[in-house]
């Protein structure tokens, strides 16, 4: 463990701290893509299978069982409760998850670490989870402005893996025989496709941290 | 050789 993952795992679950206030008090998924929060609840449910035979220490299966019971909180309440699944607008948020789905299968199948079912389905997850911010940064382009938390939700979400690269350069250069080629170039591409949220983000806080995001 | 046995990162 090192304090770049540390504060990923926390800017992560500061993350899901934000949207669970947010859907519960605010009692509204208003600009809250329920395509990216089902994809979540996938790469969740299918990374961490693990959690019955690899224990690598209880930080880690607690969170686990965390991010699974988050996440599949978060889609229920969009779904199903009232009122908040009267809040989700179907015909804004209507990214096409399975054409994100689909390839992200196909890669896990064709490059992952190996070949056994768990690790094709790890792979699928660690790909899943790179693109899956899309339909949330698409609805919020429809909308041109990003309501204050929903703001602060992306930032965390943002932050957490870009850390998570700190983290991979630090085991890099601090450990012998550390290589995860898989997730370095997946964690690149996440961290990527938030530049452009970031850039908008850090403008509209310079003047305080209330002030909406316009994106163009 | 991917240290894939050991995956002790979320």
């Amino acid at each position: 463990m090192n304090i770049f993952r540390f504060l990923g795992d926390m800017s992560h679950i500061l993350s899901f701290v934000i949207l669970l206030l947010k859907i519960t008090q605010g009692k509204s998924a208003a600009g809250i893509s329920l395509r990216t929060q089902e994809l979540y609840m996938i790469v969740f449910c299918s990374r961490y299978l693990d959690l019955f035979w690899n224990f690598s220490s209880l930080y880690n299966s607690f969170l686990k069982v965390v991010f699974i019971a988050c996440s599949s909180a978060i889609v229920y309440i969009i779904r199903f409760k009232s009122p908040q699944k009267d809040t989700w607008n179907p015909e804004l948020d209507n990214f096409p998850i399975q054409y994100l789905i689909g390839p992200c299968a196909v890669a896990g199948l064709l490059i992952n670490q190996d070949w056994t079912p768990f690790e094709m389905i790890w792979a699928f997850s660690i790909y899943l989870e790179a693109v899956a911010i899309l339909p949330q940064l698409f609805l919020l382009q429809k909308q041109g402005e990003v309501e204050n938390l929903t703001s602060h939700y992306v930032a965390a979400l943002g932050a957490y893996r870009g850390l998570y690269l700190m983290n991979w350069v630090y085991r890099y250069f601090t450990e012998d025989d550390y290589l995860q080629r898989i997730v370095w170039f997946a964690g690149t591409v996440q961290t990527g496709l938030y530049i452009d949220f970031f850039y908008h983000y850090y403008q509209s806080k310079r003047g305080g941290l209330s002030r909406p995001v316009k994106l163009p | 050789k991917e240290r894939s046995r050991l995956k002790d990162e979320l």
